[in-house]
């Protein structure tokens, strides 16, 4: 499904340049269940912002289901996006402030889904219920706690049934019962034949994976 | 130094109320290290942010060196968390999107410190090298990675040399060895008679403490 290879990047703040990936080269079947680990600032949320394609490298190439969306505009990554990938950020505030929990999971459904309003709304609740959350549907992300809006994060990235899910950090703001939690639903995913890329820094995590990437300094070890 | 008497926290949404704390009573001593744990809304933010005087409870007291801040005005609170207060947020985006690393955690110094500017610019750097990012003084909160986010949100909170620090699951992003290197940091702070109180889901971060208050649905157990 997925295909690195020699993928660079550089970030540039004015004259100063930050390499954060040098040369990664790797490939995830369909199917799989990988955790990517490495140190803070070893390059994971550059590498998964990549895969997600919501950021381009600075050179290299990524096969995605065998097409190379390096070549591609931004309107066609954003169809990609839309279809085929949901993401859990690591910093989960970026669900909209201002909306429901249940509203916020809705989103990814409103996009050309065949669903019925009254469909997609049912499907937002049970997935908000996977993930423990059914009596908090019209809290707003300040009405929640840290784990609670993390869920919501993880519930919002599910509700498309993507073929691929990248999640950063999924249970680090979460207790260990929430987490085992999180991760039985990514395995009954997994099972289901949805890919999924963990990042995380936990080793009881990790375990849950079939295989385990580890970056460090920007390059595969 | 700290010591709370029934503490109770209800937050109202419109007509509905949601209970978070349910009499809490505890206290702690000058100088002691606590780590606080439980599940995934069982009341750790809503009680780190009473004891930091950002929230007020619902009923109950708080005495904070001896004084009912229970009952102070908001900018009698404000003038506390400013002289003896350092907090670090689960959520490590209150860092100031526009601001440098460097000017972020310079902030705390603005208000009648007694330093020059030159002094607090030095405070500031020294700080930000002791949690590993004196590479990354220029850089926004954007062109960061989550863990140096929360690295400079954790940097803030020490800048002030505060007597009491409140820190909400600050190792949440941070991958073993970072993690360690900040619970050292917090420890020799400690050593110093700094009083600390740590809100974390991993066992091995609250190793580190001398004593585990854990909350399970809004109650001591
Ligand atoms: N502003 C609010 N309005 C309504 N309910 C709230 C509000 N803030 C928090 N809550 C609720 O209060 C409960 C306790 O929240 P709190 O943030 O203290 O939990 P927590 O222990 O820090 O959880 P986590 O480990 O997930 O961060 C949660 O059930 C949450 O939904
Ligand atoms: N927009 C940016 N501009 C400049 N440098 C950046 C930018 N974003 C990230 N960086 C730098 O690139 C490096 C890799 O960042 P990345 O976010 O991928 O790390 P990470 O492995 O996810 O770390 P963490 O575990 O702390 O989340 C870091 O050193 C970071 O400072
Ligand atoms: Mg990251
Ligand atoms: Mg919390």
């Amino acid at each position: 499904l997925i295909s690195l290879e020699n993928i660079t990047k550089i970030y540039r703040m004015g004259e100063v340049e930050i390499p954060a990936l040098h040369g990664v080269t790797f490939h995830i079947d369909t199917g799989e269940l990988v955790a990517i680990m490495g140190s803070s600032g070893s390059g994971k949320s550059t590498l998964l912002s990549i895969l997600g394609c919501l950021d381009r490298p600075t050179s290299g190439r990524y096969l995605l289901d065998d097409q190379d969306v390096t070549m591609l505009s931004g309107d066609a990554l954003a169809r990609i996006r839309n279809r085929k990938i949901g993401f859990v950020f690591q910093n989960f505030n970026l669900l909209l402030a201002r909306t429901s929990a249940l509203e916020n999971v809705e989103l990814p459904l409103l996009y050309g889904s065949r669903l019925s309003n009254r469909e997609k709304r049912d499907r937002a609740v049970s997935v908000l219920r996977r993930v423990g959350l059914e009596e908090r549907l019209r809290h707003h992300p300040s009405q929640l706690s840290g784990g609670q809006q993390q869920r919501v994060a993880i519930a919002r990235a599910l509700v498309n049934r993507p073929a691929l899910i990248l999640a950063d950090e999924p249970t680090g703001n979460l207790d260990t019962k929430s987490s085992r939690e999180i991760m039985a639903i990514f395995k009954e995913l997994n099972a289901e034949g949805i890919t999924i890329a963990v990042v995380t820094h936990e080793e009881d995590i990790a375990r849950y994976a079939q295989r385990v990437i580890t970056l460090r300094d920007g390059e595969v070890v």
